[in-house]
């Protein structure tokens, strides 16, 4: 929240549009605006009613540069809007920078997404440091539901919650990478880092710098889901290949490769296989091994076909592991394999586990 | 005058972005300007973005304040 708990204290609150960006129809804008403020009002007892003229609590408008409050814009991108908390006069008003292109889709800065943010602002929200929250400071698209739980807690501790709530399935927080029960979605290399990908976020390990750093998917790929099964390396072809459902995706670098998304059955896996659990290329052999439930496939990247003799249980054949595994990663003739909150160092040449640690001690927690 | 060097633009990127952002005061520049106030800063941000706290303007914080973001500070009030 802002210094003092601001808040309107009547919980019927108006706002007025008082100008249109050029970018988008008017009916557009309003329907951005009017949607922008049902995501507050869903989860509190406030209700918005529009002005026409006059003098509302929440005034919009479209401004750039200096636009009359001493807060100037900056041109395009940078600075894309501010509001102001309840009060009186400016108090609540809220001003997009014209400078930007505003859409209703992600070709540009999503008006629905930034007046979602600056209307937090308005109704007394301050910045989140949660990246996956509406509220954290720094622009991405997203799609779906756009509130996270700690939004949700934040308005509601100043409003309360809706006395008819609508059903709403908010964005958990951010995982935590120091959480002892800690689980990965998936691990793979990406030229010299490792990523490690977890509900809607990865983290960014690079072996020089201690601290890993933690991002939205969406922000770096945003042709890719928001929770990923597995991933892997080819680092003779420089790719990244990610599995989500029955999909997967291939990513040179930061692009996707074209002709993705495929089907993970065109690697020659049975149709009845829904989903690859996790995957890890051995780059001693130029093998990918493919988990799913308590079997493992091994697929040959030069010829593209997979081995004969497969399926294989993964218990038999990593004496020491759990049944399944949620993710696994391959280095130096160590593989690590992930299962819930426990971590298992493998030696691919020894044929056994070698440590138990907790996963979370990948993210040097 | 002189273009400046890209170390000096970063550097004022830097102390407007935290000026802005995390209330910096703002004076005069030059070596008699508390440097301790601005790695305090840094610092500040660092913290806020889940960053490496290391008090110096490394790439990662660099790049993190290039990005398009809402005018309103993280710190502090908004008025």
């Amino acid at each position: 929240h802002f210094p003092r708990h601001l808040k309107w204290q009547n919980n019927n609150v108006t706002f007025r549009i008082v100008n249109y960006t050029p970018d988008l129809k008017k009916s557009d804008v309003d329907r951005a605006i009017r949607h922008a403020l049902n995501v507050w009002s869903d989860v509190t007892p406030l209700i918005f009613k529009k002005l026409y003229k006059g003098t509302a609590d929440i005034m919009i408008s479209f401004g750039e540069k200096e636009h009359g409050d001493y807060n100037p814009f900056d041109g395009p991108n940078g600075l894309l809007a501010h509001a102001y908390p309840p009060g009186q006069g400016l108090g609540g008003d809220t001003h997009f920078d014209e400078d930007e292109h505003w859409t209703k889709d992600s070709s540009a800065y999503n008006l629905f997404i930034v007046a979602a943010h600056e209307l937090g602002h308005a109704l007394g929200m301050s910045h989140s440091a949660d990246a996956g929250a509406l509220m954290y400071p720094i622009y991405s698209y997203t799609t779906g539901y756009p509130l996270a739980e700690d939004d949700i807690e934040g308005i509601q501790a100043l409003y309360g919650p809706n006395p008819n709530p609508r059903k709403v399935k908010p964005k958990p927080d951010a995982p935590n990478k120091c959480d002892p029960m800690l689980s990965f979605d998936a691990v793979t290399e990406l030229r010299g880092e490792t990523i490690i990908f977890k509900d809607r976020f990865y983290w960014r390990l690079h072996p020089q710098m201690p601290e890993p750093e933690q991002t939205l998917i969406k922000s770096t790929w945003p042709t890719i889901p928001n929770k990923v099964d597995a991933a892997y390396e080819n680092p003779e072809k420089d790719l990244v290949i990610i599995f989500s459902g029955i999909q997967m995706w291939a990513l040179n670098g930061y692009n996707l490769v074209n002709g993705y998304p495929k089907y993970i059955h065109k690697l020659g896996l049975p149709k009845k296989i829904r989903k690859i659990d996790a995957a890890v290329h051995i780059g001693d052999t130029g093998k990918t091994l493919l988990f799913t439930d308590e079997d493992y496939w091994s697929y040959d990247e030069a010829t593209g076909t997979m081995d004969s003799g497969y399926p294989r249980s993964i218990e038999e054949d990593f004496p020491g592991m759990a049944d399944e595994v949620d993710a696994a990663s391959y280095h130096h003739g160590l593989l690590y394999f992930f299962h819930e909150h426990i971590q298992y160092e493998y030696s691919y040449n020894y044929r056994k586990v070698i440590r138990i640690m907790r996963t979370n001690s990948f993210l040097n927690c | 005058l002189p273009l400046p060097s890209g170390d000096k633009d970063n550097q004022l990127l830097a102390e407007k972005y935290l000026h802005r952002f995390y209330g910096l005061p703002a004076g005069l520049q030059g070596r008699q300007r508390s440097s301790g106030a601005f790695q305090t800063k840094i610092k500040e941000m660092q913290r806020f973005y889940k960053l490496k706290v290391t008090g110096n303007l490394d790439d990662n914080t660099l790049e993190l304040m290039k990005q398009a973001r809402c005018g309103v500070p993280d710190v502090g009030e908004y008025n």
